[in-house]
């Protein structure tokens, strides 16, 4: 565990538990390698590596706390200002029905995550309409209907007709159901399907959603800024939710999108059932990164 | 990644960009690159080109090294009833979708499958699974109600399998996190219901992994291969950008052939595993 590397780093007759070049070179190279093995990106534990190193060597002169412990701090306050701070807010529009799309990988929870989304915001008191925007995957639509008919809100599904379409009349569909708020579940899509981007991109032009959030999944691996920054050049995103934290999987993936959008992890699913979405508190997943 | 300075440091830094970016992991990157430092220093390699070709033996031994089944085409194993498989693996990993891939590749051959159904949890699986079955024309075996025991589903299907003599059943199950030990449980039951019926059934596991998936893959076989041996893997959605590298650990580590690799939602998007394909994509 790499408390303990860490402290044995630096508990050592030769360091004297102080910070010295050696140790603190020994000590980044255990870090760099949970890191990777955490599924961080490559290239930003890099850059971490080496602010962590910087800032260590300028520290040497500090004798109050025990050397590996201020290390050990220094590693995991870096960490936990890199993930951002969580924002569970969603900022309602007051001019008519606040409209929320939803976008990712194959796969990643979006659908399960519209549902539960639906779930929050009917318990705050909310109106959402859900709108099925995925034509192409098998039961798609019965899948959202079905999670609608469970959180008992309305289901907006159309046949013969293109996303783009289903969603522009989606808006007029929440007028005549009242709803506040309108949230549009898209099918999962590679970031380098040029045209299943642009079709995103032109639902995003003619619905113009006020908030966009990407849905990851917490197991991936080093291609999570590939994808992100993706789906954020072509969109704008307004915030990333990590799904299936409930296994086990690090997480370093979070890192990875919360560096290369800049945007903030709103929600964490975790879980299958309704009422498993959560605020995102980066002290936590800091924690479970490093191991 | 320093060698010498024979070789250029920037391919150095490249090829170590290679090896970390792909998801091999940590370890795995660390051995490649020590074996490299040795071949360079006995003059095995003298430059780029020849450590790259070096890099991409190394690998193709991992992947196929005491591997027999690695990239063998699922056949039939029971000749005196149906050859069960049954398909498992976490969320979204691309079980449901895999086994409409792999029905038609068994169709084509010319052999008869039958489905079953048997995640009764999630929203519309059992219409998904549907569509594809009523899309191949293959009978399909489905839960009396959502939320009835996936065992049941499995028992029934067995019979019926048997019953009707079709060459293949192959049994769908709800994606689980291993982590969920009632789940792992109920996978665990599935399978010795079929035992019951079939004492060598079923006669294939195939764990399907996500392509994007990171190093907690090597988890999922571990955990997974703890309710039945693993027949082989399917890694999906190799049609993006991610390279799949932690196959190389799970052949290093797990010794679990990898049958197949999923390149598309469609139902033709199924290819058999090719170490040398995947090592030159690695490349790409
Ligand atoms: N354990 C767990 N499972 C989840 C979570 N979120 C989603 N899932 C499961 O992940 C699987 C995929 O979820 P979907 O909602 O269908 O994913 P999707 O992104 O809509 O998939 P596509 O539309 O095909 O791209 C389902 O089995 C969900 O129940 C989560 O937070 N934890
Ligand atoms: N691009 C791409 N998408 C794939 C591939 N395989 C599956 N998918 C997509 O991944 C998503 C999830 O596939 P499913 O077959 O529903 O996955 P699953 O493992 O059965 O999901 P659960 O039953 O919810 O656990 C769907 O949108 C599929 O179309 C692949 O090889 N490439
Ligand atoms: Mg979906
Ligand atoms: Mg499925």
């Amino acid at each position: 565990d790499l408390t303990e590397k860490l402290t044995n780093v630096f508990d050592t007759v030769r360091s004297r538990g102080k910070l010295t070049e050696e140790n603190i070179g020994q000590a980044c190279d255990s870090v760099r390698k949970a890191l990777i093995e955490a599924d961080v990106n490559f290239t930003i534990v890099k850059d971490f590596i080496s602010r962590v190193r910087e800032q260590a060597l300028g520290e040497q002169k500090v004798k109050k706390i025990k050397a590996g412990d201020y290390f050990i701090k220094i590693v995991s306050d870096e960490l936990t200002s890199l993930l951002g701070e969580g924002n569970a807010e969603i900022p309602f529009v007051k001019d008519g029905p606040t409209i929320i799309m939803m976008c990712g990988l194959q796969g990643s929870g979006k659908t399960t995550t519209v549902g539960k989304l639906a779930y929050k915001l009917k318990n705050e008191g909310r109106k959402p309409l859900l709108v099925a925007a995925d034509i192409q995957r098998p039961a798609a639509i019965e899948q959202l209907h079905v999670l609608g008919e469970q959180v008992g809100v309305p289901v907006f599904s159309k046949q013969n007709s293109t996303p783009p379409e289903i969603c522009i009349e989606a808006l007029a569909v929440a007028k005549s159901e009242n709803a506040d708020v309108i949230i549009l579940d898209t099918a999962g899509r590679l970031h380098v399907d040029e045209e299943l981007m642009n079709e995103l991109h032109l639902i995003n032009k003619k619905v113009k959603p006020h908030q966009t959030y990407l849905v990851v999944d917490a197991m991936i691996g080093q291609d999570a800024v590939n994808s992100a920054k993706e789906f954020n050049d072509r969109l704008e995103l307004d915030g990333l939710i990590l799904t299936k934290l409930d296994g086990d999987s690090r997480g370093g993936a979070a890192i990875s999108i919360r560096h290369v959008t800049g945007k903030t992890i709103k929600f964490v699913g975790m879980g299958e059932k309704l009422d498993a979405l959560e605020s995102f508190y980066p002290d936590r997943l800091a924690s479970r990164i490093l191991g | 990644f320093t060698i010498g300075s024979k070789i250029d440091q920037d391919t150095l830094d490249e090829l170590e960009e290679i090896l970390l970016s792909s998801d091999m992991g940590f370890e795995v990157a660390e051995s490649i690159k020590e074996s490299v430092s040795k071949a360079y220093k006995n003059k095995e390699v003298e430059n780029d080109t020849e450590i790259k070709l070096f890099i991409q033996d190394e690998i193709k031994s991992i992947l196929k090294d005491g591997l027999e089944n690695t990239g063998k085409p699922i056949q039939k194993i029971n000749l005196n009833g149906p050859t069960i498989i049954t398909i498992i693996g976490v969320n979204g990993s691309g079980k449901t979708t895999s086994i409409a891939k792999l029905t038609k590749s068994i169709v084509d051959g010319g052999h008869s499958v039958m489905l079953a159904a048997a995640d009764t949890f999630r929203a519309a699986a059992v219409e998904q699974l549907t569509i594809w079955s009523e899309r191949l024309g293959v009978e399909i075996v489905k839960p009396a109600k959502t939320g009835s025991d996936p065992a049941s589903v499995v028992y029934d299907a067995t019979e019926l399998a048997i019953q009707k003599n079709v060459d293949f059943l192959i049994i769908d199950t709800a994606g689980r996190l291993h982590t969920q030990k009632d789940l792992m449980a109920q996978l665990h039951k599935m399978h010795n219901v079929i035992k019951k019926k079939i004492p060598e059934a079923p006669h294939e596991t195939i764990l399907i992994l996500d392509g994007t998936t990171g190093q907690n893959a090597v988890v999922q076989g571990i955990e997974f291969g703890k309710v039945h041996d693993i027949t082989g893997l399917i890694m999906t959605k190799l049609d993006g950008s991610a390279k799949g590298g932690v196959l190389i650990r799970m052949c290093k580590e797990l010794q679990i052939p990898i049958r197949y690799i999923g390149m598309g939602e469609q139902i033709d998007d199924l290819e058999t595993f090719s170490p040398e394909k995947f090592v030159d994509a690695l490349f790409e």
